[in-house]
């Protein structure tokens, strides 16, 4: 049996649902050792009713997040799932649909999760586990790590268990789960920390996941979220070395914020008439407020003309702050869209001040784009608008994009703003837009150090990831990983340089090259390889912002080689590879492929079923719609007979 | 604290303790014509010992006026404050700062260094006890070198021996411990006794220090330094020496 005995006596448990399918257990177990987790869902659910009928395994997955592994069993046939070179994985499932032998599995995109949708055909009584893995990266922002969990069992649970592990070598400074589910679990989620360790654990009984006394619907359907913070001794950062690999975070405290120079260039064309500019408006009262003393800024708006608030940067006094508010509570968004010639005047404006000696030398340059469309107005290809903005970008200046909604081209805004020393965000386009552009502008406030170098010996590593960064901002952290070499020192050394609002520095970490090793052996509930699938991870995504940059045809494809090179390696669902799920005999096959962008689609910040355009196939036709099997062959049927003939399946690239 | 004063033109050693208040702040080196100063603040031990509580330097602050910039060394933090710019570090990391002519190193959990325009340099070390030691805490030790280039105005407690004092030992005789012998010491106007003992330099040797043979001066320095040990007494951290 799939199931465990305790499971079995739970079937006794009786959860009426009224379409025959009993989940049992859901478990999902999350392991993060030093920023990577490493997240294990484990779903199992019986079909009881008397026919034969589809079981769909639905579950949301960060965007940053890579699919490592999937495996399903459906009574007591395997599904092992292997990453596979895309074009590899979809000519063996090609094979197996020829064959009718093959089913889908749809991957479709939210706002910052994607769905992982798996949906078989199963006899009556049949027994079926799901289980996936995926990992990610914690990400620090505005100093916090936040752990994501998407829970939707659809259904009553008997077994239902959330436990999320933190292991930090340094020390955890705090752990919150604050209760994100709403107040039906409030003071469910149980927190246990100790210096290095924390566990979160969320176990509802059935009677406290009914969303009343008498209910057979769950209360459970949300973000399940903990959030922690490590702590932090040392500005050189923590150096960890592990099974071969080093991880360094670098993530001072304690440091003065450079003063800025900004300039917002805000999108005024007639698509941000509405939500989109009330939203802007708003976010711009608070940003405006939050800027310094020390600080220069000035706005332009643009439609198919430029205009300036001020046609040269002012410092951020409380006049000039309330005159800008003002200004911008006045617009009244109409007309072309004309990116080019806004992006320039912002440069023009920029390098004015600093030939003329108006601003800091040591002080931080930006400009920030908010835009929600394709240029329309002026030059409106792309790459001359990439090409000209290069051209006149300084090194000490960056560009932040913020893209609003679907209808603009996020790849365009992030390669712009990745070749000129920033990063861009997409802004989803509901009521929440307002304090999504306020996130982002709070990231990064509060720049605390400029050109940051970290450095190791060159004979003690190899294959580090980017190791030079043109900011750092506060409450963020920098990341660097590489290999160790095998026969090198006993100890890693690093080295920092840095520029920060008054001075030079140079800081220095160093790491025991077994020491953590050793820690990690003694401990349960850790990831002994996170240093290592940490590097690939980061690797993977180098190379894809790389892959996006990239000039010519030749250098994507030599790109696109080593991704696809590290996911095989690693087991990482990329864009350019897909996971294969085969029966252990290899005569069934699923195939779960990365989903396409949210491009020019026309239904910002709905939900995800709600989108359009994103399947190329219609939802799976037997979704809804059971069909009555023979009773006999619904007991020991081979999953070939209840796999259906027809497929679904998410095309992209 | 136990000063050892080096007098490189007589090839001798000078050394005193100062006893005073936990909390005191004294001022060691005050060049108002440089613009820099440098004030310890003490601690006291957890325990009394036979009525008397040893104090140590517990925080070191060192001032450049013409920067406006303060580093403040205590056991548990360094802070750097440059007008309104501040940066902190701890002891357990290892780096250099510079900014215009000022240069500070900081050597995990054992020195700092600061010099300023490479004209001036200091030594803070730090000495860290067994955290549950009955009587002991972290203190700090306070270096600098004979060759820093002081205006003439150079004082404190420290600063007043850049310009070296005229120093006779004579009448070497037997003390009431075989091992320490007591003269009588001519500077500054005064004919001192003084005895012969060593004290510790923890430069080279952080656990066990070296022995610095020197002539001992009783009563907190009194007749070798110009004043009372309490006219060096400072309101701030970064008070410049107010002379009399």
């Amino acid at each position: 049996s799939i199931f465990t005995a305790d499971e079995v006596e739970n079937e006794e448990v009786e959860v009426e649902t009224g379409d025959g399918i009993h989940i049992y257990s859901y478990k999902v177990e999350a392991r993060i050792t030093s920023r990577f987790a490493h997240t294990t869902i484990c779903s199992r659910v019986v079909n009881t009713a008397q026919h034969a009928q589809s079981v769909v395994f639905n579950m949301q997955i960060p965007k940053s997040a890579f699919i490592t592994n999937f495996t399903m069993n459906v009574n007591g046939i395997t599904f092992i799932g292997s990453v596979k070179e895309k074009t590899v994985a979809r000519s063996l499932y090609a094979k197996a649909r020829a064959r009718g032998k093959a089913a889908g599995i749809v991957r479709t995109n939210s706002n910052d999760m994607e769905m992982f949708r798996t949906e078989v055909h199963v006899p009556e009584g049949s027994k079926i586990q799901f289980e996936i893995h995926y990992e990610e990266m914690m990400q620090r922002k505005l100093g916090v790590y936040e752990y994501n969990l998407n829970l939707q069992p659809g259904k009553l649970v008997p077994q239902f268990q959330v436990d999320v592990y933190i292991y930090e070598p340094k020390g955890i400074a705090f752990v919150r789960a604050p209760n994100s589910l709403g107040e039906h679990f409030e003071g469910l989620v149980k927190v246990t920390t100790s210096n290095q360790k924390a566990h979160v654990c969320f176990k509802p009984t059935l009677h406290e996941q009914r969303k009343c006394h008498n209910c057979s619907s769950t209360a459970v359907d949300g973000v399940f979220t903990v959030q922690y913070e490590v702590i932090r001794e040392d500005n050189g950062g923590d150096l960890q070395v592990s099974n071969g690999y080093f991880v360094h975070f670098f993530a001072p405290i304690n440091l003065s914020p450079l003063p800025k120079n900004i300039i917002f260039v805000i999108d005024i064309s007639g698509s941000m008439w509405g939500l989109k500019m009330k939203q802007t408006v708003q976010a711009m009262q608070t940003i405006l407020d939050d800027l310094g003393h020390d600080d220069f800024f000035s706005i332009i708006d643009f439609n198919h003309n430029v205009r300036c608030w001020s046609d040269e940067l002012v410092p951020a006094t409380s006049i000039q702050t309330s005159e800008a508010k003002k200004y911008i509570q006045e617009i009244q968004p109409n007309g072309g869209t004309n990116i080019n010639e806004a992006l320039l005047r912002a440069t023009h404006m920029l390098s004015n001040a600093m030939n003329y000696g108006v601003t800091d030398p040591r002080s931080v340059s930006m400009i920030i784009l908010v835009s929600d469309g394709d240029p329309t107005v002026g030059e409106i290809k792309l790459s001359a608008i990439q090409k000209n903005v290069k051209k006149r970008m300084r090194d000490e200046f960056s560009l932040f994009s913020l893209g609003i909604g679907f209808d603009v081209d996020y790849d365009f805004l992030e390669r712009i703003a990745l070749e000129n020393r920033g990063m861009a965000q997409r802004i989803y386009a509901n009521q929440d837009a307002s304090q999504q552009l306020r996130d982002f502008y709070q990231q990064v406030s509060s720049p605390l150090l400029r050109k940051i170098l970290i450095e190791y010996p060159d004979e003690a590593v190899t294959d580090v990831t980017q190791n030079s960064f043109d900011k750092y901002f506060s409450g963020s952290e920098l990341v660097v990983a590489g290999r160790v070499e095998p026969h090198g020192y006993s100890v890693l050394q690093s080295v920092i340089t840095a520029s920060s609002g008054t001075m030079d520095l140079s800081l220095q970490a160093e790491a025991d090259v077994h020491e953590l090793d050793e820690i990690l052996a003694l401990q349960r509930h850790v990831n002994p390889g996170f240093a290592r699938q940490l590097w690939a991870y980061i690797t993977v995504n180098q190379l894809l912002a790389e892959r996006s940059l990239a000039s010519t045809a030749a250098k994507k494809r030599k790109i696109t080689q080593k991704i696809v090179s590290m996911a095989l390696e690693h087991q990482f669902v990329t864009p350019m590879t897909a996971m294969l799920v085969e029966s252990e005999s290899g005569d069934e096959r699923l195939l779960a492929d990365s989903p396409k962008g949210p491009k020019q689609d026309c239904c910002a910040g709905s939900s995800v079923m709600g989108r359009k355009g994103l399947l190329t196939n219609g939802p799976p036709p037997w979704a809804q719609s059971p069909t009555a099997q023979p009773t006999a062959l619904a007991v020991k049927a081979p999953l070939v007979e209840a796999l259906p003939n027809r497929i679904t399946l998410v095309e992209n690239d | 604290p136990h000063f050892i004063i080096h007098l490189p033109k007589c090839k001798q050693d000078i050394c005193f303790n100062i006893d005073s208040e936990p909390g005191k702040i004294l001022n060691l080196v005050s060049d108002p014509n440089l613009g820099v100063v440098v004030n310890g603040q003490l601690i006291g031990a957890k325990k009394l010992e036979e009525t008397k509580t040893s104090t140590f330097f517990g925080t070191i602050a060192i001032y450049y006026k013409k920067q406006d910039m303060k580093v403040e060394i205590s056991t548990e933090r360094i802070s750097v404050t440059n007008g309104k710019h501040a940066h902190l570090f701890t002891w357990e990391e290892t780096g250099n700062m510079t900014q215009n002519g000022v240069r500070i190193s900081i050597k995990k959990d054992t020195y700092i260094t600061v010099s300023v325009n490479e004209e001036i340099s200091f030594m803070v070390l730090l000495h860290r006890v067994w955290k549950k030691h009955p009587v002991n805490v972290d203190f700090l030790g306070f270096y600098t070198p004979h060759t820093n280039m002081f205006s003439p105005e150079v004082h404190g407690l420290l600063g007043q021996f850049f310009s070296e004092p005229e120093v006779k030992v004579f009448n070497v005789h037997p003390g009431s411990d075989p091992k320490k012998p007591e003269a009588t010491m001519e500077v500054k106007g005064h004919k001192l006794a003084v005895t012969r003992g060593w004290q510790k330099d923890y430069r080279a040797d952080k656990v066990y220090g070296t022995n610095v043979y020197c002539w001992f001066i009783h009563n907190s320095g009194k007749g070798f330094i110009d004043g009372h040990y309490k006219d060096y007494i400072v309101p701030h951290l970064d008070s410049f020496l107010q002379r009399p």
